[in-house]
């Protein structure tokens, strides 16, 4: 039981920096998991830290409202590739983030789905969903006494990448 | 393997039979306050065991297409989630594809791969093996909830790798 | 002190119908404020309802992310009408708006900022930016150990108005 | 009235004195995460007479600009809001403006209108009589916060009729 906390913890706390980085687009951005009592990690708590590139060490709770989702996105993906589920789905998860960041959480995604998961996320922001694979449109049938959900699919792997275009 | 497309039966706002999807590599739902997107999210959510506190309703009931203005077009809600393997992004049909279903009945819900009723640990036992922990809650993040996973406290953040390991 | 409540209380049900019409640019919407107990309304809570154009009367908690936002805002500015503070100062309020309600919202403030109140709002989102008299933009100066915040000005109302060419 | 401009001195970010203005009836404050947006709202609030719980900071030395990283770069910061009346938008200095100004000296606050320091009673009761009744909770609405005005318990919303009426 200890051995798989350790080893759990180990993995993740190696591989956040690098997430992080990614997320950033930026080598001069840390973040780091560190167990409050290092002889028994799950006895007590684990501390978790981001440095924003150009910034100095604070605390978590200094954060923007864009650096804190950014630095969530960084903890749950490095969890993720230490218990990889299959899928994510996120809901409005660009919703504090500003374009650039838009930005470089998309292209994060754009890769890691081609190599490690699948991504479903719902979002309002064209910056951020015209990097996908395909559209899923759910409108509301006008009429009835209570909303009623319809969908409309759109592949957009026909059309050349957006991406090129955009950076 | 990856998620194929799912099947709505009278489950939120989403009344009598749809088929959602295919879904790609990298999907985005889109379109206006209130449409729906959330409620599709929380299909996904329930029919990979995900408990009602969580599905943003009160109890089961309350899922069946019409129930929050009293009018419940049905007794019974179903949710079907198509998983399978790479490569075969657009073969319908193929045998390895596993169908997960939950379904309302009553108060209870019904679990099913393949159309055969099984119980609800062998259900889960199945999407463990897969890699889907519901309670690991490393791959869903609800509306408004993903600042938080940076905000947990120290001890909150141990019992998350407890969870995982 | 019992006159005062139900002089607030009738004030703000009155108008939040109107105000929650005019945000949602829909005269079927509905809002209303009632008394649990009608007798002492003081004594006991105050339930709110939102019906948003084309569906019927259900729970609050219902509700999607937007449609929360806009029942929230309703209920903010009627109350506002009641004890009128000069301003009004908004911190990312359009975060879960689409660009329907956006648009809507915006002219909202835009018309009442020239009656009744200053409103200062924060935002990402240049769909609801471009609404506004002036724009402060902060920027963050590189190379110090810590966040050093600047700001830029730029006045709007010298461009002919992006409202009339949005329309 | 109107909020017509503000002073910062080593508030948060805002390193040395800085002048954040004009406002105009409506002022849009825009710029990328971590700029210093809410900083600035912050600002406002601190001046208005706000707690520390709602300015993000555990205690007022934490408002200096460094303190955040052990560095702060003096022992008081200052804020000051320029209020004011209709018709005089560019007007620099018109008699009637009201200077609010709230200084962190030491483990304290001081309080001034227009330069003379006054006790943060009488210091609270001249914005009343302007409308600004930071207890109302009535026109600040703080990032993150908008969606919970709706989602008030009735209880809760009886006692925001109270604190306005
Ligand atoms: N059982 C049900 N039957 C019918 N409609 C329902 C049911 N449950 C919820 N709804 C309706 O679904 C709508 C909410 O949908 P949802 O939360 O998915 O919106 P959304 O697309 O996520 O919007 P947003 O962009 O604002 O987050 C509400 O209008 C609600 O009344
Ligand atoms: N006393 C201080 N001295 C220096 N920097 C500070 C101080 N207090 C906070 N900061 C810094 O200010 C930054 C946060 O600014 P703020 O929260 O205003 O960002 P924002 O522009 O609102 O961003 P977002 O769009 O993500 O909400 C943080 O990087 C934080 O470290
Ligand atoms: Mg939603
Ligand atoms: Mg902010």
């Amino acid at each position: 039981r200890y051995d798989r906390f350790q080893d759990a913890f180990e993995h993740v706390s190696t591989i956040i920096d690098d997430i992080y980085k990614k997320l950033s687009n930026n080598t001069s951005a840390q973040a780091f998991l560190g167990p409050e009592n290092a002889e028994e990690p799950y006895l007590e708590g684990i501390s978790y830290n981001c440095i924003a590139p150009g910034k100095r060490f604070r605390p978590m709770d200094n954060l923007s409202g864009g650096e804190k989702t950014v630095a969530a996105l960084a903890l749950l993906f490095s969890i993720h590739s230490y218990q990889p589920a299959p899928f994510f789905v996120l809901d409005e998860i660009d919703a504090a983030l500003d374009n650039t960041n838009i930005n470089r959480v998309a292209r994060y995604i754009m890769q890691e789905t081609t190599t490690s998961f699948q991504c479903i996320v719902i979002s309002l922001k064209e910056e951020f969903y015209c990097h996908t694979d395909a559209l899923i449109g759910i409108y509301s049938e006008a009429g009835g006494e209570c909303t009623v959900s319809r969908t409309l699919t759109h592949d957009l792997t026909q059309y050349p990448s957006t991406i090129s275009a955009a950076s | 393997g990856f998620l194929k497309r799912l099947e709505l039966e009278n489950f939120k706002s989403y009344k009598g039979f749809q088929v959602i999807g295919p879904f790609k590599r990298f999907t985005a739902i889109i379109g206006p306050n209130g449409a729906g997107k959330s409620n599709l999210m929380d299909a996904i959510s329930f029919v990979l065991g995900e408990k009602t506190q969580h599905l943003r309703v009160r109890n089961l009931k309350d899922l069946i297409h019409g129930a929050p203005i009293g009018k419940p077009v049905a007794s019974r809600a179903k949710v079907t989630a198509v998983y399978g393997e790479e490569g075969d992004e657009e073969g319908e049909g193929r045998e390895e594809d596993i169908h997960f279903t939950r379904i309302i009945v009553g108060s209870g819900t019904e679990y099913r791969i393949n159309g055969k009723i099984v119980s609800p640990s062998d259900y889960q036992h199945k999407l463990e093996t897969l890699g889907i922990l519901i309670k690991a809650k490393n791959f869903l993040v609800f509306q408004g909830a993903v600042e938080s996973i940076a905000m947990k406290t120290p001890k909150e953040r141990t019992h998350l790798f407890e969870e995982i390991s």
